[in-house]
């Protein structure tokens, strides 16, 4: 691969000289040009992700929507953006997107209230970068059936400032964002987690997560069955009935718009040349 | 004489003057479309060609160039101006990084708009 790198008079150049197999100076002289490009671009080294490494329809969809390449043949997926999100990237030269680790989750689901507990490992953002804005987002699934249906859910954002001591114990939490939403929708929730997060950057050790609350006010009323439809409608943990492939692109995503001092913001490329 | 005006238009600035080139950078080529989600590859451009005397407007080229241009005339020792991009763009990139983290960023200077004399 990295043979590629060599321009193709240059690469002429090598076979002239004889030499069918590269030395050792010569594979040591690639790789450091190599490193140079990575560095160009932010990276240490050459990143190598595994088959299974997902990326976020939302990411595509911003890069769609941000992208100076016009090409005419792609079909550009529906905005699903909002007005929250244009600013944030109008801000910004650089979103990340994080999925939390699981091995760290705590579920907890209780009468008329469900409480998922998410760590999202963020110190892979350069020191350098300053984080402008963070959105948490959250799937949502319609309710299938007419019983089921039209039913409300409050989900509450807190940032965990104290882990729950003991089982028994709620954790030490402040509320970030809150809002009422209708269980007849399929769509995405976007939470602002800004504040949390920007702090986080700065100082890993205050990152000790995001809590999900999910409060079912009109469970009481309905069946058993739809009752567990209405929990399964806030995507914030695995299912057992769905594929694996489901679950990658609807688990909650934590976005990261940031700057790092160097150039134009992501939005503005576009509208500058527009 | 409508066909006869582009050719004395060639005449006047020679395709080896400082200009704009094609060049599209293939990620696939050195196997970066592995972490590299999209785009597949730009079009970067490049800027070569002469920087002759006199140097002429649409050469987009500035005072100083114009005079190193013209001391070259004369004094050969002097190199004439370079032809190099005088207007960037930027491209942005969709990307996996070392950690697998998925990263959308806008890269400065990436794409050459235009070419001068300088």
């Amino acid at each position: 691969g990295a043979a590629g790198l060599i321009p193709e008079i240059d690469r002429r150049k090598y076979s002239d000289s004889g030499r069918h197999t590269p030395e050792r100076s010569d594979i040591n002289f690639l790789k450091e040009f190599e490193l140079r490009l990575l560095n160009m671009f932010g990276l240490k080294r050459r990143p190598t992700p595994s088959k299974s490494a997902v990326v976020p329809q939302y990411m595509l969809d911003l890069y769609y929507m941000h992208s100076e390449n016009d090409e005419p043949n792609i079909r550009r997926p529906r905005s699903t953006m909002g007005k929250h999100v244009e600013r944030a990237a109008s801000r910004a030269n650089t979103i990340r997107s994080f999925h939390h680790e699981e091995a760290f989750e705590a579920l907890s689901s209780l009468k008329g209230k469900t409480a998922q507990q998410f760590f999202f490992n963020l110190t892979s953002v350069p020191a350098e970068e300053l984080i402008t804005a963070a959105e948490l987002r959250i799937f949502r699934d319609q309710v299938l059936g007419e019983a089921g249906a039209g039913g409300f859910h409050r989900i509450n954002i807190y940032e965990v400032f104290r882990p729950a001591l003991a089982p028994s114990k709620e954790p030490l939490t402040r509320l970030l964002d809150t809002r009422l939403v209708q269980d007849s929708h399929t769509r995405w929730e976007s939470f602002d987690v800004g504040s949390a997060v920007a702090r986080w950057a700065r100082e890993s050790q205050h990152n000790h997560g995001l809590l999900v609350e999910v409060l079912h006010p009109e469970e009481s009323e309905g069946s058993e069955e739809v009752e567990t439809n209405r929990r399964r409608h806030v995507r914030v943990s695995r299912s057992l009935h769905a594929d694996e492939d489901s679950w990658a692109q609807a688990r909650p995503l934590l976005v990261t718009y940031s700057h790092d001092g160097q150039g134009s913001a992501v939005l503005h490329s576009n509208r500058e040349k527009r | 004489q409508a066909r006869q005006r582009p050719k004395q238009r060639r005449k006047q600035h020679p395709r080896t003057n400082c200009r704009r080139h094609a060049l599209y950078v293939d990620f696939s080529d050195v196997g970066w479309n592995e972490w590299i989600v999209a785009p597949p590859g730009y079009h970067a451009f490049y800027c070569h060609g002469e920087c002759p005397f006199p140097l002429s407007d649409h050469l987009n080229s500035t005072n100083h160039a114009i005079v190193q241009t013209l001391v070259n005339s004369v004094n050969s020792n002097i190199p004439k101006a370079c032809c190099v991009p005088t207007e960037l763009s930027p491209i942005s990139l969709l990307y996996l990084d070392e950690y697998e983290k998925v990263i959308l960023k806008n890269y400065q200077d990436m794409v050459v708009e235009g070419c001068g004399c300088r």
